[in-house]
């Protein structure tokens, strides 16, 4: 039964794109369901990139208010934050490779793009912005999928989001809910000018009995990669440019401190929203995720000591 | 190895500090 | 078939591989089985070839690099099986190819996939039909059939071997042994898939203890193997199993290389960053105490109505 869901019935996927139900609610897609292949493959080639932004596509089907993902596949296109609608230099190689796929029997249409923002968090982006509304705008449904591969790396789980843009013009009535996330200085204000013209979907992941029962063995087998790996190798420039944020951001919090009668703070009867919560406490926060994800890799690096070299003949 | 992330310690640490001061002004 | 390959070459298996031709299969037999619902309302039966449609055989590619004796398989894509030339459709083979070449620049067709309980003969005419691709392919199977007694993966590597039979020289397959290779995000992502959880920050107690239980689980796992081979080795020295030479040296080995890294420079640098990493504690301790002293001091100033 957990296997109905790889099943593509393309006269009821047909009749959804007529219906077009999303095009009278621009919240009506809620929720994302990412199958375990596509996740392992976005986030596979998010890494691969490094520190350049790369993007791909992601292939599978609406049902009711949720867009399942059953597949991803990467684009030859880099540096997507240079230039909007960066995957119009790859429409060739997007008709090509859906055409195969189709033959191959993969039927799902493509119902989104993903890219990766490597080390500074997911969000979209003002290009990244303009790209999904032309999306939604011809594409219809169209989901943004943003992945941080640093972040992942560095905290030990995915750092995924998913994301709709509101049409242009359009307010929507509730302010949305966003789980805070530390943004780098020089992104800040990219990030707070178009924060409010998309919102965040709930992802959820599955996985078929077969993946399962393949993901269970495999644990017998890395569990070995589990213990040898260590966050804190190979991710030094990353934890060395959070640092250096940081500080950037006290100098900053010092200088509104130095020029404002009440020290940031809002009372909290005028408090509305998580926004107006000090500068100083943000930055306590960042420093504080900073730590944690440190000392966790310090952590298991003192326990493999203790395990392996404490060993005497 | 770790220059760069030593420097960006100390250039924390020296913020702090700065920060602290800034603070302490603001009691009197 | 020969019992193992005497190629010397290692094999390096990536999560990736085997979680796509997973899905390929789960795909095809799906689509061939439609759910319930579906096939009532479109009034299709099963008919009769429900055999065949319960496990459907899939094919595809495996692709990655070979770096000297190391073989890494990163990737695969699927294939079109030809029923009537009895391999796969080479025009997409290659098409496929260039598709994949534009983005995964590095990696090169090792050789192909399929499922099934056990290589067949038929096989080795697609396993041929690869060899202008790549002289020596390999043949990844994997065994779609879920039984929870089995501890080990269903996954089978197979090399071709040329050997006289009978006075002909044929290819045959022989098994090859692999381990499982991931990067750090691959594995991340596995873990993550495998356990289901939330992709949300959580509270720092729930990221502790999800980090903790990783390494617990691991660790156990380890305990678990050590246990086994203690238990072994007691049975040996009772006289209950045969003595077997081989593996008390290995195990002896094994002994000897503890402790793992016992050098100076490896003690410089992990106490280097064991301080780096107190530091930072420090220093963000530092900068909630500020941050909340700053909110005193505010505090203090509205209620005594203090200028700055």
């Amino acid at each position: 039964a957990s296997d109905g869901i790889f099943y593509y019935d393309d006269v009821a996927q047909a009749k959804f794109q007529q219906e077009k139900p999303w095009a009278n609610d621009p919240h009506y897609f809620k929720r994302v369901k990412i199958s375990a292949l596509a996740l392992l493959k976005m986030v596979v080639h998010a890494r691969s990139g490094g520190t350049i932004e790369v993007m791909g596509l992601m292939q599978g089907k609406t049902d009711g208010d949720s867009i399942i993902v059953m597949d991803a596949f990467a684009l030859p296109v880099e540096g997507t934050e240079t230039r909007v609608n960066a995957q119009a230099d790859a429409y060739e190689y997007m008709v090509e490779y859906s055409q195969t796929n189709k033959l191959a029997g993969r039927l799902e249409n493509v119902v989104g793009w993903y890219h990766s923002h490597p080390g500074y968090g997911c969000w979209l982006s003002g290009i990244d912005v303009s790209t999904q509304m032309l999306n939604q705008q011809f594409q219809e449904p169209f989901l943004a999928v943003v992945i941080d591969p640093t972040r992942t790396v560095s905290a030990g789980k995915v750092e995924i989001g998913a994301f709709r843009t509101y049409p242009e013009g359009y307010k929507p009535p509730d302010e949305p809910v966003s789980e805070y996330q530390t943004i780098p200085l020089n992104k800040i204000e990219d990030f707070g000018v178009h924060c409010k013209q998309y919102y965040a979907l709930d992802i959820t992941y599955f996985k078929s009995s077969l993946d399962s029962h393949l993901l269970d063995l495999l644990w017998n087998k890395y569990w070995v990669n589990t213990l040898s790996s260590s966050p804190l190798l190979g991710n030094g420039d990353y934890v060395a440019g959070q640092i250096s944020d940081l500080a950037e951001k006290l100098e900053q919090a010092e200088n509104q401190l130095a020029h404002s009668r009440i020290g940031g703070i809002v009372p909290a009867t005028l408090q509305k929203k998580k926004e107006d919560e000090p500068q100083l406490a943000k930055i306590t926060r960042d420093s504080a995720k900073i730590t944690v994800e440190q000392v966790h890799g310090l952590m298991s690096q003192v326990i493999k000591d203790i395990l392996f070299n404490s060993v005497r003949q | 190895k770790g220059m760069k992330k030593h420097t960006a310690i100390d250039k924390w640490n020296t913020q702090l500090k700065s920060l602290s001061q800034s603070i302490s002004n603001r009691v009197c | 078939m020969a019992p193992s390959s005497s190629s010397g070459l290692t094999f390096k298996l990536h999560p990736l591989v085997i979680v796509n031709i997973s899905d390929h299969y789960t795909r095809v037999k799906t689509q061939l089985n439609p759910p319930p619902s579906v096939a009532a309302a479109s009034g299709n039966g099963h008919g009769g070839d429900v055999a065949f449609q319960q496990n459907p055989r899939v094919y595809g590619c495996v692709i990655g690099v070979q770096r000297g004796r190391t073989v890494e398989i990163f990737n695969s894509f699927e294939l079109l099986y030809d029923p009537i030339t009895d391999i796969l459709d080479r025009s997409f083979l290659e098409k496929k190819q260039e598709l994949y070449k534009k983005v995964f620049p590095h990696f090169y067709i090792l050789g192909w996939y399929s499922t099934g309980s056990d290589a067949q003969e038929s096989d080795m005419h697609i396993h041929k039909a690869l060899m202008d691709i790549n002289e020596s392919p390999v043949y990844v199977l994997l065994n779609p059939s879920i039984n929870h007694a089995q501890k080990d993966l269903p996954v089978t590597i197979y090399e071709s071997e040329l050997h006289v039979i009978d006075g002909v020289p044929q290819l045959i397959f022989v098994h090859a042994s692999y381990t499982i290779e991931t990067v750090e995000a691959e594995r991340i992502s596995v873990d993550h898939v495998a356990h289901l959880k939330p992709s949300d920050g959580g509270s720092a107690a729930t990221q502790l203890a999800a980090h903790l239980t990783g390494i617990h689980s691991a660790i156990k796992m380890l305990n678990s193997r050590i246990r086994v081979l203690y238990q072994y080795l007691v049975a040996m020295q009772k006289g209950d199993i045969p003595c077997e030479n081989s593996l008390l040296r290995q195990v002896s080995s094994l002994l000897r290389r503890l402790p793992a890294i016992e050098s100076e420079r490896f003690q410089d640098d992990f106490l280097m960053e064991y301080n780096d990493k107190l530091l930072i504690t420090y220093l963000a301790m530092f900068t909630n105490c500020s941050s909340t002293m700053n909110e005193l001091v505010d505090k203090f100033n509205t209620a005594y109505d203090r200028h700055t």
